[in-house]
């Protein structure tokens, strides 16, 4: 199946978005 | 007339529902008693709402413990998904509270919800941090200490992630000989 995976690089990003 | 097309703001979905527990030493009540489920999330968003919100470990009074494990699964060896397994243990001296504690525990968290370790992600259980005055721990948890092809992945990756030197070495201990440990310390099943 699929995975949902993330890097840090992006989550790092959302970390003060909206 | 003037047409505002409002992008909706979609979160994140993470691949899996985590949920953090904090537990509170109080030692006049049993321990499961001084455990508690704190929130759920399972976006990226919610995710950060919740760790922008809450005290850094840090911070946190001695004796204090946070815990990240995948949804239903219990942050106790004796949950069903983990009495077969062990976890990887950072140990950190008392220096290293104000340096490195906080930001090794957001690494942690940003494997765990990033799903860091491709397929073997299915391994993992969740982590713990555990602030003590003789030196904090911080450690992932596996659900199998018998899968050694996840394990050590997982124990090679998450060194990398946290950026320690090739010349320190983390070892992987099973729950069941933490659980049963005499005083001379528990044994590493693996080490990277």
């Amino acid at each position: 199946g699929t995975r949902i995976i993330y890097d840090r690089k992006f989550l790092m990003e959302c970390r003060h978005s909206p | 007339k003037e047409i505002l097309i409002v992008q909706p703001y979609m979160k994140h979905p993470l691949q899996n529902r985590w949920t953090l527990w904090f537990y509170k030493n109080d030692k006049n009540k049993p321990w499961q008693a001084n455990l508690r489920l704190v929130t759920k999330f399972d976006t990226v968003e919610d995710f950060w709402a919740l760790y922008n919100h809450i005290q850094l470990a840090s911070r946190l009074m001695s004796g204090c413990d946070y815990a990240v494990f995948k949804d239903g699964i219990e942050p106790m060896w004796e949950d069903n998904r983990n009495k077969c397994g062990g976890r990887w243990l950072i140990t950190l001296s008392k220096q290293q509270r104000m340096l490195e504690l906080d930001q090794y525990w957001l690494e942690t968290l940003l494997c765990l919800i990033g799903e860091a370790f491709d397929d073997y992600s299915n391994d993992i259980c969740g982590a713990v941090i555990n602030v003590r005055a003789k030196g904090d721990k911080i450690a992932i948890w596996t659900c199998d200490t018998e899968n050694e092809e996840a394990v050590l992945h997982i124990g090679k990756t998450y060194k990398e992630r946290l950026g320690l030197p090739m010349k320190v070495v983390i070892g992987y201990q099973a729950h069941a000989d933490t659980a049963t440990k005499s005083g001379l310390g528990v044994k590493n099943k693996f080490v990277v």
